[in-house]
């Protein structure tokens, strides 16, 4: 899933 | 976006405020770790090098620029503001935080979810956040004496730490794919950290006296 490779927490 | 995360970022936000407000209005440092300043104006560059391709949200982008033009700032402020260098005790702040940069790297490149530069960078950004506060733990335990606004710092920042611990575990149990691991065991990590400090904070605030650390 690409929900891991763009990290939405800072 | 959870209330948690919300928290966590507010937390973070007023903690590096609460750092430039001491700074700027009584210009002095003392008491505050350039070297853990410096370690944090690194977790931010190489966690946010998405910061001009990835466009995530407003917010995002926002908190972002605000991070990390305060931890320059702050790192500015304390090697080069005329009087504000005067009160940095470099004889007290002496962890050798370089030896935590390689192998917070060595990990990176060895335990990551991507071999991408990016996310090299970004898992590095994580393990060195984990330790940045070590300097200033260390200086803590020299100087004894906290003042208030160095006490409020920590603790701002070890509460914004247990909030993102409340933001995983709700997101764990809310979005099913959400999974890091490693996110998960360095922030843990990190947030022990503080526990010791947490634990005197309360006692210095339950028996009202000024807040000391063992040596």
């Amino acid at each position: 899933n690409d929900e891991s490779d763009d990290h939405d927490e800072l | 976006m959870n209330i948690f995360r919300l928290a966590g970022d507010m937390t973070h936000l007023a903690s590096v405020l609460v750092l430039l407000l001491k700074i700027h209005t009584i210009k002095s440092c003392a008491g505050i770790s350039l070297k853990t300043q410096e370690l944090y104006a690194l977790v931010f560059a190489t966690r946010y090098l998405d910061l001009f391709t990835d466009y995530i949200s407003l917010y995002n982008t926002l908190m972002k620029l605000i991070f990390l033009v305060s931890s320059f700032s702050i790192v500015w402020y304390i090697r080069h503001h005329k009087i504000v260098r005067r009160s940095y005790d470099k004889d007290q702040d002496t962890f050798r935080h370089y030896f935590l940069v390689l192998p917070c790297f060595l990990l990176a490149l060895v335990i990551n979810e991507k071999f991408t530069v990016k996310e090299i960078m970004w898992t590095f950004s994580l393990y060195l956040e984990a330790v940045a506060i070590l300097p200033q733990l260390v200086l803590l335990q020299r100087t004894r004496n906290i003042d208030n606004l160095t006490g409020q710092y920590v603790f701002l920042l070890g509460a914004y730490r247990s909030l993102y611990i409340l933001n995983w575990i709700y997101r764990y149990f809310t979005e099913p794919h959400y999974v890091h691991w490693i996110t998960w065991i360095s922030g843990l990590v990190q947030t022990l950290l503080y526990a010791d400090f947490f634990y005197y904070y309360f006692q210095s605030w339950k028996n009202n006296v000024k807040l000391e650390l063992p040596a």
